[in-house]
């Protein structure tokens, strides 16, 4: 974590905010209470009390606005930057701004940024904390799309805070204007409602508790699937996701829901079309693609529309050669290979998997290519197959990639 | 030298931009010296890829200008 030269810090235990105006993109009972989770954050793990007002200046006082905005830091239309905050002291001191040009939705979801993560941001500034390069850090300057229903903060953001205002007095005080309370709702806990765009089906989401997410070393890890991912590696089982990025040593944990939500958990098989920019997914008898966080229009469709044998009713595995622009789907003892260039089955498939690929004597669960080999993945195991002579080169754990 | 394609001309000059933001980079806009402004301006490169713990190389490379393009704070990284 870092600070402000000089480490400013508001200089007493009640400090007050005023919310300036809303933007059209939420209700404002919404804007209300993420701001006000943003702070009951902070004043979770130091002795501060935040209480809003409805007039007259307040020390934080927060606002939406788009361009140039009265100081120095104008903001830049929709990416880029979505917000800034001022440390500690009067005036503009403590002050968050939000650039109204982004997308701000209540929840994460794929196509707008989610108020109270970037609020709980700028916050740790108004109350003095710097950017911290510990990637998962709430002060990581960077907007990371995660799940946010029963977000923590980082260690690192508590030891910051901590350090400029001590630990909180015997029980954490919830701010004086109360939020309304959560309403009971009808999902569990771990669903969090889907804000869906009009471009989306609804989908059944099934309310069953997903099982504990496995260490990243267990040695009997296996994945559902696994895909390409503009340069990262998405690894699934369930509903969770592990994500192997070139930018940053560390292995990713994240939930299917906190990048697709209207997804369901559970995937049988997922491949990346490089050149599209679309990985597709694929679950029973029906699959989607998506481009980053969007899910394109008119999914899901039935398989069947790839050309597949209404018999099969869903796939182990798939994996997409960028070289020669063949998708190979791999279903039980067998595989067909999908042209991508013109859309359609190759003619002579199936074919047995064990015939073509020598060493491969069993179902494919995942499959995925990188560094020029295809790596198919049945359980615990994977096999590292050299592509052109498709030949098996070695056998390694499944969760070798993980740095294990 | 050969012409900068536009694109990354586009590129460069977003970096710059990106480096004055959050890296405290201040392009010496008069010096006659062109090589110490891209020594400088490699040099604040450096320092944002070791924030992110990206390779260090000080080349605005692929990675770099990724990263550079990511939805963000506008609070400036480092401060001088």
């Amino acid at each position: 974590y870092s600070t402000f030269p000089h480490s400013p810090t508001w200089k007493k235990e009640d400090v007050t905010y005023r919310i300036l105006n809303y933007t059209p993109d939420m209700l404002e009972a919404d804007v209300e209470e993420a701001i006000a989770r943003a702070f009951q954050l902070w004043s979770n793990v130091t002795p501060l009390r935040f209480t809003r007002l409805y007039s007259g200046q307040a020390d934080i006082m927060i606002s939406f606005a788009a361009g140039f905005h009265g100081d120095f830091y104008s903001f830049d239309g929709p990416g880029g930057t979505l917000a800034h905050a001022y440390p500690p002291s009067s005036g503009l001191g403590g002050d968050a701004h939000f650039d109204e040009d982004e997308n701000w939705t209540k929840f994460t979801t794929y196509s707008g940024y989610n108020l109270f993560l970037v609020a709980a941001h700028e916050l740790g500034h108004s109350l003095g904390l710097g950017h911290s390069n510990v990637f998962g850090a709430l002060m990581y300057p960077i907007y990371m799309a995660r799940d946010t229903r029963d977000y923590q903060l980082h260690q690192d953001d508590i030891d910051g805070i901590q350090a400029l205002y001590g630990s909180p007095r015997e029980s954490p005080v919830l701010p004086t204007q109360a939020f309304p309370p959560q309403e009971p709702t009808e999902m569990t806990p771990w669903e969090e409602p889907t804000e869906m765009s009009p471009h989306e089906e609804p989908t059944e989401i099934t309310p069953s508790k997903p099982p504990s997410r496995p260490e990243d070393c267990d040695s009997h890890l296996s994945f559902d699937a696994i895909t390409t991912l503009r340069g990262e590696i998405l690894f699934f089982k369930d509903s969770y996701v592990w994500r192997r990025s070139p930018y940053f040593s560390e292995i990713e944990h994240d939930t299917i829901s906190s990048f697709w939500p209207s997804l369901i958990a559970g995937f049988d098989a997922a491949y990346e079309v490089d050149k599209t920019d679309r990985v597709l997914f694929f679950k029973d008898d029906q699959y989607w693609a998506v481009s980053g966080y969007s899910i394109e229009t008119g999914f899901p469709k039935p398989i069947q529309n790839l050309g597949f044998p209404s018999s099969i009713r869903k796939i182990d595995a798939a994996v997409h050669d960028q070289n020669t622009k063949q998708t190979y789907f791999f279903v039980g003892n067998k595989y067909w290979s999908f042209n991508e260039n013109t859309k359609s089955m190759e003619r002579g498939y199936p074919r047995k998997i064990a015939a073509d690929f020598q060493g491969i004597g069993h179902t494919v669960d995942a499959a995925l290519q990188k560094n020029g080999y295809f790596y198919f993945f049945h359980g615990s195991n994977q096999y590292e197959v050299d592509i052109k002579k498709k030949k098996l080169i070695r056998t390694m754990k499944s969760n070798s990639w993980f740095n294990c | 030298f050969p012409v900068v394609p536009e694109k990354e001309k586009e590129d460069m000059q977003f970096a710059k931009k990106y480096l004055e933001n959050f890296y405290d980079f201040k392009e010496e806009k008069h010096s006659l010296f062109k090589a110490k402004n891209l020594d400088h301006m490699a040099e604040k490169i450096r320092e944002m890829q070791s924030f992110f713990g990206l390779e260090v190389t000080g080349e605005l490379n692929h990675k770099t200008l990724d990263m550079m393009k990511q939805p963000r704070c506008g609070i400036p990284d480092i401060r001088s």
